[in-house]
């Protein structure tokens, strides 16, 4: 991510708004409900409160106009420039323009610009977020056509705009429950912030700072899902992702989203299909495919759909054999064994884990194959595996992958 | 000199505008920094290739003016 020049921001919580005029092109209240939309996207993650006027000035005047319209920078007709907006600011500051010639719609189509997405970007630059050159950020200069539905943001917008303002005052005190929904432009239900922040207590996380990527060489490092895709490994935890490529001696550091822009962060477990370049995640009862960027249509499924009974509630970890074609999900002290070819749950399962793999008396958070070799994790410890003879050959650190 | 074909022309003057909106490049003016423009333009360029983490070459390949085409915020990626 990235601000303005010396970090303009608003030195207050509560900021106004008020839409100026509309565009022909949709009801007026699609755009108002995709402005509020908006807004809400940003004030879910912050101290932010944003009130509409209806008269006067606010802080933040939105409009549609289209070629001059009164400051330096004029539309250029279909295409292009989509919009603009200024950093907080008295007058034009904080203002956001959409540029008229452009089609403008309530939903994803390919014949028009979602207003909301666009909406959510330039108040991004309205509330002091410059670009960000992460793929599949919100603040990505590039305009990215996406399912809006249920949109998250992405962990790097996040980190953005917490860096300016700070997380939400309810997460401060940690709160025993989400608060009710409110009226739009209202703080909204905190379902967002949770399911965008890593899943155990972040280790970083004071008042002020946004929780922050672990070290490589922490030894107390865990993960919560690991799988390989294309040759590479890639480690998860929270929204971050370590990626380990054969072909460079440097570990990555990436964001879930700025791969998946539209799934959310703490995955439970991941594997690979490597004949079907086919990646698997895991969160909660359900799953997703993805084949290299994109995801498979059709996803969420439930996990049931895989076998498990409706008790099994999430997995913890999940591996796919390459030689044997079967994969192994391991819930609690218990694993099952799924046959890739047959997509059908084995007889026989579940067993116990430590039955059949000696030196593993626990829970395992997360699990690959390298070289024909398992490797479980369970905290801070990997465990390296023959699964022919179900052997134990030795214990590392979780992040011996690291070059630590 | 090599004749530019007009086509080619035109893909220069789109991407110096975009350049000039988003990455804060300023032509001289004057005939004489010609070959001081090309230089800073292909900086530029590379600055702009290097943000979108396409191949830095400095030059105005296909895949460089495609990502100048898409639709996109009117705001600069570099601060000016």
């Amino acid at each position: 991510y990235s601000t303005f020049p010396q970090s303009p921001r608003w030195w207050k919580d509560d900021v106004t708004y008020r839409i100026l005029n509309y565009t022909p092109d949709m009801l007026q209240a699609d755009v108002e409900e995709a402005i509020a939309k908006a807004f809400q996207l940003w004030s879910s993650v912050t101290p932010l409160r944003f009130t509409r006027l209806y008269s006067g000035q606010a802080d933040i005047m939105i409009s549609f106009a289209s070629g001059f319209h009164g400051d330096f920078y004029p539309f250029d007709g279909p295409g292009g420039t989509l919009a603009h907006a200024y950093p907080p600011n008295t007058g034009i500051g904080g203002d956001a323009h959409f540029d008229e010639d452009e089609n403008w719609t309530k939903f994803t189509t390919y014949s028009g610009y979602n207003l909301f997405l666009v909406a959510a970007h330039e108040l991004g630059h309205s509330l002091g977020l410059g670009h960000s050159n992460v793929f599949g950020a919100l603040m990505y200069p590039i305009y990215m056509a996406r399912d809006t539905r249920d949109y998250r943001l992405p962990q790097d917008d996040i980190d953005g705009i917490q860096a300016l303002y700070g997380p939400p005052r309810e997460s401060l005190e940690l709160p025993t429950k989400a608060f009710p929904p409110q009226e739009p432009t209202e703080r909204t239900p905190a379902e967002a912030p949770t399911e965008m922040l890593p899943r155990e207590e972040p280790t970083e996380v004071t008042p002020s700072k946004a929780p922050r990527r672990p070290d490589d060489c922490d030894p107390h490092l865990t993960f919560d899902a690991i799988t390989t895709l294309r040759g590479e490994t890639l480690f998860f935890k929270g929204s971050y992702v370590w990626r380990k490529s054969p072909y460079f001696s440097e570990i990555e550091h990436d964001t879930i989203s700025s791969f998946w822009p539209s799934l959310a962060a703490g995955f439970d477990a991941a594997y690979e299909v490597d004949k079907k370049d086919r990646v698997l995640f895991f969160k909660d009862d359900q799953y997703w495919a993805v084949s290299g960027y994109s995801i498979e249509p059709g996803f969420p499924r439930p996990i049931r759909n895989l076998g498990f009974s409706t008790s099994v509630g999430k997995i913890d970890a999940a591996v796919h054999d390459q030689n044997t074609k079967k994969t192994y999900f391991f819930v609690g002290n218990k694993y099952w064994s799924f046959n890739e070819n047959t997509q059908s749950m084995e007889r026989g399962y579940p067993r116990k884990i430590a039955t059949d793999f000696q030196g593993i008396g626990h829970k395992v958070d997360a699990a690959f194959q390298k070289n024909g070799l398992f490797y479980f994790f369970h905290g801070s410890n990997q465990y390296e595996i023959d699964i022919k003879n179900k052997k134990l050959i030795r214990i590392m650190k979780s992040n011996s992958w690291f070059n630590c | 000199f090599p004749v530019v074909p007009e086509e080619e022309k035109e893909d220069m003057q789109f991407a110096k505008k975009y350049l000039e909106n988003f990455y804060g490049f300023k032509e001289e003016k004057n005939a004489f920094f010609k070959s001081k423009n090309l230089n800073h333009m292909s900086d530029k360029i590379r600055e702009m290739q290097s943000f979108f983490g396409l191949e830095v070459t400095g030059k105005l390949n296909r895949k460089t003016l495609d990502m100048m085409k898409q639709p996109r915020c009117g705001i600069p990626d570099v601060r000016s």
